[in-house]
């Protein structure tokens, strides 16, 4: 029965023109995922590898493509947890990374805390050196587009209340 | 939000989840994602969960812990996981989705909302679907 990798790219609402593209890029990350279990890596690599190649695909709200907050930046949050001895690291509101599921593993690999948040997970982040990247390569035009539609007075409620979801 | 499960040929289970949060959200607002027993867990005992949807509503019943008491209890994990959003649609409606492996290498994609993109690789097969129902395979 071993090994299996699950993946998943959010629910809720989803244009019509990402349907493929939101398909396609956890199909991808699946097989990524199982190679890696299969050539014995650990089922923590393939979780943290698999939720890093869905940060850098611009379709998913995480990492690249993240949604914008009501001042238009980006804050993101990435958790990960190991289930031989309950070992988790997190990381929340952290900004100008490509990668934070790579800084959650950190946090559980590297310090005796479990949760790092805001400015504090940013230091951590530089100490570690993890580079920074301009916040614009975050953001999508498909982003910045609905976060302006959620300005409006007259925006969409069904598609803002589904928007609430993460 | 994305986010994946899995268990290793040792029989060791890990979860992993990452977002953007929510669309125009208050800055400084968390959702689940990052909250222990709340955006994810990983058991070897039980089994492994990743969540998406309504953070809040997520985060009050907690939704992959819920899953993994339902587990316990003898429950398949697609079982689980219906019940434990059925459960949340009912408390909070609450509205999000998951995905599941248990220590054996059974796992489930489960949701109620309208769709939610999803893949797993399983004994050289490739699974994936988007809308309710769905269930693709091709080999991998």
């Amino acid at each position: 029965m071993l090994p299996v990798v699950v993946v998943h790219g959010g629910a809720g609402y989803v244009a019509k023109q990402q349907f493929e593209a939101s398909t396609a890029g956890v199909r991808e990350a699946a097989r990524k995922g199982y190679a890696i279990l299969k050539s014995g890596g650990s089922a923590l690599d393939a979780v943290v590898e698999t939720v890093a190649i869905l940060e850098n695909n611009p379709t998913y709200n995480a990492g690249r493509g993240s949604v914008l907050n009501a001042k238009g930046e980006v804050e993101m949050d990435a958790l990960v947890m190991e289930g031989r001895t309950l070992a988790c690291g997190a990381v929340s509101a952290v900004r100008r990374l490509a990668n934070p599921i790579h800084l959650a593993r950190l946090v559980m690999e590297k310090t005796s805390h479990v949760y790092l948040t805001a400015e504090g997970a940013s230091k951590f982040a530089r100490a570690m050196g993890i580079p920074e990247v301009p916040e614009e390569s975050l953001i999508t035009d498909y982003a910045r587009k609905c976060w302006k539609d959620n300005q409006r007075p007259d925006a969409n409620p069904v598609q803002y209340q589904i928007g609430k979801m993460g | 939000t994305v986010g994946a499960v899995a268990v290793d040929v040792q029989g060791n289970l890990a979860c992993a989840t990452s977002t953007g949060g929510m669309l125009n959200k208050m800055e400084g607002r968390v959702g689940d994602t990052p909250c222990i027993g709340c955006g994810g867990y990983a058991d070897n005992k039980t089994g492994a969960v990743s969540t998406t949807g309504h953070g809040e509503a997520i985060m009050k019943i907690t939704l992959p812990r819920l899953i993994l008491f339902y587990m316990e209890q003898g429950k398949s994990p697609e079982e689980a996981s219906d019940m434990a959003l059925a459960y949340m649609m009912e408390r909070v409606s609450g509205l999000g989705g998951v995905v599941v492996v248990d220590p054996k290498g059974t796992w489930a994609a489960r949701f109620n909302t309208k769709y939610m993109a999803w893949a797993a690789a399983h004994q050289e097969q490739l699974h994936y679907g988007f809308s309710l129902g769905e269930d693709f395979t091709e080999p991998l």
